[in-house]
């Protein structure tokens, strides 16, 4: 509306077309200090719905008449101000009844990033009718989910998949006593790049003389199978480096037959730690702020 | 982290399709100015506080 390219386009709201719950988990304390979180499954029970209302939302449809069930991960700023991240989107039938597990990992992962102490993992489920028309109208409320406390059972649940780190993360340092085996769990070992024994390198760098780059080096313990069924492409654990630093350096450079000096920075040079991890397994988005 | 990978970066970063070779008698009266080694040494104070988190 601030621009001046653009007329003001007004809308108005004419009638609710979702249902939305908002789920509470307190997560605090349920997540383990030393553990990886695999997978966070939320699962709703699925009330059946009225037949009569069924059969006249049928007759709309020859496909079946179906809902859009969102999930959204809400998180309440320090201003107040709300935001929600898309989790999970997907097409369900109004008939039928019974569980529906939606992966909620990536809302688990956010709620991690949040500076303590950590509100509650809030979980914003809605309910959008599909087609349009006054015909289908009340779409969305023929699918409704047990809430908690309810008598019947169903409550909702999240289930939380962790591998403990202390068995399947990486050690930190190599001893450097001890010398690198098959067996060797993840670590990160030293190994120095000597510049100065690099003939390309010759009085063309000028700084450093060499740097401690490390790498990652061992194996990691695999899970037991029933945790892999997440990614079905995903590859076993290998030890990696997970955090680098840039190594700055200082370079001769010939311009117009002078030469002089200049810094330059290289990306992930330096190895600062190593850890297990999934290869192919998707990388957890950074919260933004 | 093996010679080529330093090389390469170094080459990308610079901008360069191939390190040039440089005499000893050019870089051997070559100080290092004060402002050159001070913003060497920021970076390098830097990156020992910056992680780039990788995969």
């Amino acid at each position: 509306r601030f621009s001046q390219n653009f007329r003001e386009v007004a809308g108005r709201f004419l009638a609710s077309e979702a249902s939305t719950h908002l789920l509470v988990f307190g997560l605090e304390q349920r997540l383990p200090p030393r553990s990886e979180l695999v997978q966070a499954v939320l699962r709703l029970f699925r009330e059946p719905a009225p037949k009569a209302a069924l059969r006249r939302l049928e007759r709309l449809s020859a496909r079946g008449a179906r809902v859009r069930v969102t999930i959204e991960w809400l998180r309440v700023r320090d201003d107040g101000s709300n935001r929600t991240s898309l989790i999970d989107s997907r097409l369900v039938s109004v008939q039928g009844s019974g569980w529906l597990a939606f992966d909620v990992t990536e809302a688990v992962n956010f709620w991690q990033q949040l500076r303590r102490p950590r509100q509650p993992l809030l979980l914003q489920v809605s309910v959008q009718k599909e087609l349009l028309g006054s015909a289908a109208a009340g779409a969305h409320r023929l699918v409704r989910f047990a809430a908690q406390g309810a008598q019947a059972q169903g409550e909702p649940q999240l289930e939380l998949h962790t591998l403990d780190l202390r068995d399947y993360g990486a050690q930190g340092n190599c001893d450097p006593e001890a010398g690198v085996a098959e067996s060797t769990r993840c670590c990160r070992q030293e190994t120095y790049l000597d510049l100065q024994g690099m003939k390309w390198a010759e009085n063309w760098v000028l700084e450093p003389p060499g740097f401690l780059a490390y790498e990652c080096v061992g194996s990691c313990l695999q899970p037991p199978e029933h945790l892999t069924f997440t990614w079905p492409f995903v590859g076993p654990r290998q030890c990696i480096a997970s955090e680098t630093a840039a190594l700055p350096m200082i370079v001769s450079i010939k311009e117009g037959g002078r030469t002089r000096s200049q810094v330059v920075s290289l990306p992930n040079m330096r190895v600062q730690r190593c850890s297990c991890a999934w290869d192919g397994a998707p990388v957890p988005r950074v919260l933004e702020p | 982290l093996t010679e080529d990978q330093v090389l390469g970066n170094l080459l990308q970063q610079l901008g360069l399709r191939q390190a040039p070779v440089l005499d000893k008698a050019e870089v051997q009266g070559l100080s290092i100015p004060a402002h050159v080694r001070a913003e060497y040494v920021a970076l390098l104070q830097r990156s020992h506080g910056d992680r780039s988190r990788g995969k």
